[in-house]
């Protein structure tokens, strides 16, 4: 699934 | 990674021991917001369900199982082992007040109207206002055990942190996130009025007691 933002963070 | 948020990621870590900390020693959960507690089980729930589609790292697919983990067993000792010590009196926040709200503001203000993306929304927004049945209840009973304000200030550095290392990321790597920028400076600033207390008075060796 691809996510718009890149969410690295917690 | 960078010291920030790493620091943040830490100090997130430490506030969970020390309020596991303070349920174990004290055998009591007085003080401490169920609904808050919920609340973040919520949070981590509907922000970590990307735990199994989306690899970052390591790092972070262990931190999310710990959140999700311990929010789970905290909303346990609360509402089965420690129950009797519970105060539902004090505890009278309305989050459908916060939910709705939350809900709403994910539909409408998120990165793509894709069920993750609005998961991922929603929960950054209630995250913001999770801590509110927390300091409502401390409101009310006026005062708190020191180990309780130590995890409220962990809690709060985590946030306050995490305002730093965007600013460093934006610096140096051009990083924006709106969502989660403007969700966590509100979030941030529903501690000022619990820092000053925390400052002037626990770091300096009184009990937290609000004026009053």
């Amino acid at each position: 699934l691809e996510t718009v933002t890149i969410k690295d963070e917690l | 990674m960078n010291i920030f948020r790493l620091t943040a990621d830490l100090m997130h870590l430490a506030s969970i021991f020390i309020l596991l900390l303070k349920i174990q020693k004290t055998r009591s959960c007085a003080g401490i917001s169920f609904k808050s507690q919920l609340l973040y089980a919520l949070v981590f729930i509907t922000r970590y369900i990307d735990l199994f589609f989306y690899w970052v790292s390591l790092y972070n697919t262990l931190m999310k199982i710990f959140f999700i983990g311990s929010s789970l067993y905290i909303v346990y000792l609360m509402q089965v082992k420690f129950r009797a010590t519970n105060d539902p009196v004090l505890d009278t926040f309305r989050i459908e007040y916060l939910l709705a709200p939350c809900a709403l503001l994910a539909l409408v203000a998120n990165y793509a109207f894709t069920a993750q993306e609005i998961l991922w929304a929603f929960s950054v927004y209630l995250e913001a206002g999770a801590i509110l049945p927390q300091l409502f209840m401390l409101q009310r009973r006026g005062e708190a055990e020191t180990i309780t304000t130590h995890y409220l200030f962990a809690l709060g550095a985590y946030r306050g942190l995490y305002l730093l290392n965007w600013i460093y990321r934006y610096w140096a790597e051009g990083y924006v996130d709106w969502i989660a920028w403007i969700a966590g400076l509100v979030q941030t600033g529903l501690y000022t009025d619990f820092f000053y207390i925390y400052y002037t008075k626990v770091l300096k060796g009184q009990k937290f007691e609000l004026p009053a």
